[in-house]
């Protein structure tokens, strides 16, 4: 499976942005407070990750300032299908699941990006300032790293 | 299911041994499991081995990526990103980093955000971002726009 | 002594504002004693003010600097070394780092241990080191070494 | 005060070292892993750090492998004085401070340096990856720091 394009409606510093991922190996670069990392936060906010782990300490705080809901979709191409995976976050603060635009659970979409092969842990996710951390966590935690290989 | 993880080790670490005589051009690693948990041991060419706490910014970078592709070997992901794991890393490494990466975008789909020109010069595409009138801007998605 | 806080707190803020200022060219910043502990709030230019831990990578080591920079004025240490405090600034943000370092060396010691280019052309004075047999050898104590 | 010269025996990667430190803004650069940080751990031990605040989980790991002893000694410049602090590393793992050669207490050490000046915290010693904790520090951790300044 590959991660097409990523369509983000008013997420962080994010209006509006249509980003689509050619194949090869990909870079994104630019100025310091630019973006860059808040697009990682998007990917892997359709992904599951919560508020405290994209560097905001409420959902609330992931939506656009000034804007009062947010969205982001995934265009997943898997063999031949092209599916659409999003989230978003409500007004009320509520967020929602969507595929191919039918609102699904939380646990469906975790389940269905898994079958796709898109597992989104510490190894495969790497965070800005986070990858001395494999080597620094005690063996303890590097232990557990090893369970979710295994 | 103790099996499984002792097998999974097995291979692990032998892929961990080899990933970082690529990345190190030398040495040889290795994890191995004991009372304490998963303990990891980097051996670098020609240097004395020290505890893996002793390693520079640099070298702990590199050796986690080492784990990171070992990983990959034995429970591949669709997709791997990678912000600034080359923060620390000096010219020479930044090469050695990105041609892993790209090796690794063989198999599997890979993003990385940099903003070492080492590296943004092997990618095969290249996104900017700018910030303008409050927002962020995608300002090109190109075959390389840096270099 | 909550008295001695009190007044400490009033001029670090007031200094630590005036250092976002010039780290960011323009903006500012507060530091306020609330029921959860010192809260750090920072506004950057033509941005929306956010909460700090929502601020990008190069952002945060400018905030962190201007507030050292602020203790600094309140309570100078005769030597300060910073070890790749720049390692996640883009170049034009090296300039203002390495500037800043170079006002601070007026009043204090400073050591900058740097990878960045954009830094180690702007320095007084450039140490070399390198491994060589096994073991760390400085190859240079010059001016401008490396430009 | 100043620090004008560094003299490191056997300390981590260092088999011996003369380090002068000119006056003005002083750079230290290289490749990875050639030494750059153990210097600034060298300075960081005299003035009192114990093994763990150096990536080292022991005091002998300080030791440079295949030697059984280390030292390191400051040549600081304090008005019209010439200061000498060292700190040793004996084989019997006993740590040994001298001021001018003079065996001295490390309560001793810390108050004379102190005295000249050299605050050794987290806000005037900078170490690698650290730069951001200031801001990703909790708001208890920072009205700490605040005591320090005060
Ligand atoms: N909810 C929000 N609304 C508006 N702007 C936001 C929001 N959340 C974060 N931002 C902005 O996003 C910016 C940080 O973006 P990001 O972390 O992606 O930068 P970056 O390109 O990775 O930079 P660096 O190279 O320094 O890591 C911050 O300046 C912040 O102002
Ligand atoms: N006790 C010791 N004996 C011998 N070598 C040691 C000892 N302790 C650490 N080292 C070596 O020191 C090296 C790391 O040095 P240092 O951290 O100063 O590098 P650096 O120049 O800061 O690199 P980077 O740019 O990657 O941060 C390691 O490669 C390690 O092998
Ligand atoms: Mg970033
Ligand atoms: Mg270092």
């Amino acid at each position: 499976a590959a991660l097409d394009i990523i369509r983000i409606v008013n997420f962080k510093s994010f209006r509006r942005a249509v980003i689509p991922l050619p194949a090869g190996l990909v870079a994104i670069t630019g100025p310091n407070g630019s973006g860059k990392s808040n697009i990682l936060d998007a990917i892997a906010f359709v992904m599951g990750w919560r508020a405290s782990r994209l560097r905001a300490s409420k959902m609330e705080n992931l939506v656009r300032k000034g804007s009062n809901a947010a969205e982001v979709s995934l265009l997943i191409r898997n063999s031949a299908e092209r599916i659409s995976v999003s989230r978003e976050i409500r007004p009320s603060g509520e967020g929602v699941y969507r595929v191919n635009g039918k609102r699904r659970s939380a646990t469906e979409v975790m389940e269905l990006l898994r079958e796709m092969g898109f597992l989104v842990d510490r190894y495969t996710f790497v965070t800005q300032g986070d990858i001395t951390s494999i080597v620094e966590m005690s063996p303890r935690e590097r232990a557990r790293l090893l369970e979710e290989i295994s | 299911r103790e099996e499984v993880v002792e097998r999974t080790l097995e291979r692990l670490s032998g892929a961990f041994d080899e990933q970082i005589r690529l990345l190190f051009g030398g040495g040889g690693g290795e994890l191995r499991l004991t009372e304490r948990g998963l303990e990891m041991r980097v051996r670098l060419p020609s240097k004395k081995p020290v505890s893996i706490d002793s390693l520079s910014g640099g070298e702990k970078s590199l050796s986690a990526l080492a784990f990171i592709l070992a990983a990959q070997r034995l429970r591949p992901s669709s997709l791997y990103v990678f912000d600034e794991a080359d923060a620390m890393l000096d010219g020479v490494n930044c090469k050695r980093y990105v041609r892993a990466l790209k090796e690794l975008s063989k198999r599997a789909q890979v993003v990385a955000i940099s903003l070492k020109k080492e590296t943004l010069e092997e990618v095969d595409h290249l996104i900017g971002v700018t910030m303008r009138d409050g927002e962020s801007k995608i300002v090109a998605v190109s075959r390389e726009a840096a270099s």
